[in-house]
């Protein structure tokens, strides 16, 4: 699976 | 974090409280659907389970906890604390045709097939149609009071502002997140009809009034 970056928008 | 966004999170931030001081000091709820506000807490809780996963910022914590806890702040003052003043009549947007829509697409289509991020995929899409139960509100009722008209104009103006934000990512940066663009684009064309009431009327000083 890919890699989800951490969301920054809320 | 640049400009749009912070607008764009502050934009959303005075909506809410807009929102919860008008129905603190007017002691009513009268003219607010709780049917969107049931759906924003969804929305909310579903998108902000990565509070306990990770870690982004100490600003991106304090906003989830603020919108999370004012969202069901908001649900205690219709449904307990306000409830007699619930105008129920006129809230009749039927949810389920937004959320199983919101439920199905998510899982058809997201970034990857794991339960947070399909949750925050249906999140995502949930709150980009979660206020049509407050404008079919208004367009029953055939008109807002001044402060709901403020409050939608401020919440709807946050995800626009979020469009340039991420017009301004891919720029700079060259990131971006279609799920969260197409969403973000649809939530403003809904509430374009709003915009332009709100400019031509709510602004020269008159109450929202939709024609007959």
């Amino acid at each position: 699976t890919a890699f989800i970056p951490p969301k920054d928008e809320l | 974090m640049n400009i749009f966004r912070l607008l764009g999170d502050l934009s959303h931030l005075l909506a809410i409280m807009i929102l919860l001081q008008k129905i603190f000091y007017s002691r009513s709820c009268a003219g607010i659907s709780a049917k969107s506000q049931v759906l924003f807490a969804i929305v909310y809780t579903a998108r902000y389970l990565d509070l306990v996963t990770v870690y982004v910022s100490l600003y991106n914590i304090s906003m989830k906890v603020v919108f999370l806890l004012s969202s069901y702040a908001t649900l205690y003052l219709i449904y307990l604390k306000f409830r007699a003043t619930y105008d129920r009549n006129h809230d009749t947007f039927r949810i389920e045709f937004l959320l199983l829509p919101a439920i199905v697409l998510a899982l058809l289509i997201n970034h990857q097939f794991s339960a947070l991020e399909v949750l925050w995929t249906f999140s995502i899409y949930l709150e980009s149609v979660a206020i049509l139960p407050q404008l079919f509100m208004v367009s029953k009722t055939g008109e807002a009071e001044s402060i709901t008209s403020h409050y939608l104009f401020a919440l709807g103006s946050y995800r626009g502002l979020y469009i340039l934000n991420w017009f301004y990512r891919y720029w700079t940066e060259g990131h971006y997140d279609l799920i969260a663009i197409v969403a973000g684009v649809v939530q403003t064309v809904l509430y374009c009809d709003f915009f332009y009431l709100y400019v031509t009327k709510v602004l020269k000083g008159k109450k929202l009034q939709l024609p007959a």
